[in-house]
């Protein structure tokens, strides 16, 4: 029996999205839209941070209800359905972008306002499907900055089988009182760049590293050979 | 609006 659950997303207790989980359509689908003209069957109101827990199974609807952080109206019943559904389109993909796209959303923040943070996840997708981008150990951490002021952290490293094995991220938000410590890997490559001027480099075809290393847009320390290695990150 | 759910939907779909 098919079923239409609406999920009121919240950022910070404020309404911030309206998605429907709709099993009308084959496999079901989850649809972002502000209404559906079909009757819904149960609503849920989650926090955005508990939402992907849930998708991802670090909690159980069950759980998010009994402990207050999930609202439900309507067929309570259809949690279990839910929980088994959402498993299938989701928790059963094993791909190694979702893999660390998994780890990046269910253990750090993400840093609103900053454009990197998307498009970071877009190269980690990237960077999953590109062999040997890296020798092993030649980690590059990225330094986003806006109007000078560090904001976002990123460390990548490849294995020696050639394959993305390492994606840390943290933000000034999430951090001891907006102090970053660096991540403690060793990384060969340092680049310290601007929210603005990481977004062009992927956006922008005019526009390359190599520009904006040579017109002190961007600052790198440590070994300046990797730099045509990154390029094709962007 | 940097809500971790949009980019996941935005991976599933890719």
């Amino acid at each position: 029996s098919a079923f239409i659950v609406q999920v009121n997303v919240l950022k910070d207790k404020t309404h911030a999205a309206t998605w429907f989980l709709n099993t009308r359509i084959p496999g079901g689908r989850f649809e972002r839209m502000d209404s559906i003209d079909q009757k819904v069957d149960a609503t849920l109101t989650i926090e955005d941070e508990d939402y992907v827990l849930l998708l991802f199974g670090k909690i159980s609807p069950q759980f998010a209800f009994l402990k207050g952080r999930m609202k439900i109206k309507g067929d309570v019943l259809l949690l279990q359905k839910l929980n088994r559904l959402v498993g299938k389109i989701l928790r059963t993909r094993e791909d190694l972008d979702l893999i660390f796209v998994r780890d990046i959303l269910v253990n750090s923040k993400i840093q609103s306002g900053l454009q990197s943070e998307i498009v970071f996840i877009e190269i980690i997708q990237r960077l999953a499907r590109m062999q040997n981008l890296l020798p092993s150990g030649d980690n590059i951490r990225f330094n986003i900055v806006v109007n000078g002021q560090q904001e976002t952290e990123w460390v990548i490293g490849y294995n020696e089988a050639g394959n993305l094995s390492m994606v840390k991220h943290q933000c000034r938000m999430e951090s001891n009182e907006g102090k970053m410590t660096p991540i403690q890997v060793p990384t060969k490559l340092d680049i310290i760049i601007d929210d603005n001027d990481f977004t062009s480099l992927f956006y922008n075809t005019n526009f390359n590293l190599q520009n904006a290393i040579d017109s002190n847009r961007v600052q790198v320390t440590g070994d300046l050979t990797l730099v045509p290695k990154i390029e094709l990150l962007f | 609006d940097g809500l971790k759910c949009d980019v996941l939907f935005d991976v599933m779909r890719s």
